[in-house]
């Protein structure tokens, strides 16, 4: 129930209607909105029962590993209720021919795939925050000081998953395994976005703010 | 540290 409260207002990307529409515009938008949705996801992980009480290095460093899963991980449960279509915000849904004409036809299929996964498996809200939660404190950094204290607070997560299931889902004893399970896809796939939205500020074309280049940094 | 400058106030800042 802390984590229904903690979830975040919804997002609007707002294009610039100053901008050539092509897909500068487009990446220019994403990016944007990255970073302003970065912005809120550090405020959302505040709300989560125990995050504020690690050390700031140790939230700076779990933040910094996972801050993409976090984010394809929104735009996959806001785009449950669509076909083919990947809502990167309230007002900026992408088609198959959209993400073709920006570049981003790979992850277009990538995160596609994840919703196909959570489609399939029928996932609720509770579990997407929890599992937002998860993939926050399980997120494999390499300069976690305190070890024991994230643990702790992943058992604490898990364990608020595995009450939810024991009570939701009885009929399927498996279901926790199952949400977990697709945690491996959503590292892989934010790898690959990680990877592209980097080469993309390589190339220099797309403006980006701070934050999201801070971030994008802090993976590299 | 000095790098993440912005993730670092955001995170110290109480709201």
């Amino acid at each position: 129930s802390h984590l229904l409260v903690a979830e975040p207002e919804k997002i609007y990307a707002m294009p610039d209607p100053s901008l050539p529409e092509g897909d500068i515009k487009a990446l220019t938008t994403l990016c944007d909105l990255a970073d302003r949705e970065l912005v809120v996801i550090i405020g959302w992980a505040k709300h989560i029962p125990g995050f504020s009480s690690l050390s700031l290095g140790d939230q700076m460093s779990l933040l910094q590993s996972a801050w993409m899963e976090i984010l394809i991980l929104s735009v996959v449960f806001r785009s449950l209720p669509y076909e083919d279509e990947l809502v990167y915000a309230e007002d900026y849904v992408m088609d198959e021919g959209h993400s073709r004409l920006t570049g981003l036809l790979d992850l277009y299929g990538s995160i596609l795939h994840l919703v196909r996964r959570y489609k399939k498996l029928k996932v609720e809200k509770e579990e997407f925050v929890t599992l937002k939660a998860i993939a926050l404190t399980n997120s494999d950094s390499m300069h976690i000081e305190d070890v024991e204290a994230v643990q702790k607070l992943q058992d604490s997560l898990h364990e608020a998953l595995q009450e939810y299931e024991g009570g939701e889902h009885q009929e399927d004893p498996q279901r926790a395994g199952k949400l977990l399970m697709t945690l491996p896809l959503l590292r892989q796939t934010a790898a690959k976005a990680v990877q592209h939205f980097y080469s993309i500020k390589v190339q220099g074309k797309v403006p980006m703010h701070k934050l999201f280049l801070e971030m994008l940094e802090a993976k590299v | 540290k000095e790098k993440h400058k912005i993730l670092h106030r955001l995170l110290q800042n109480s709201t």
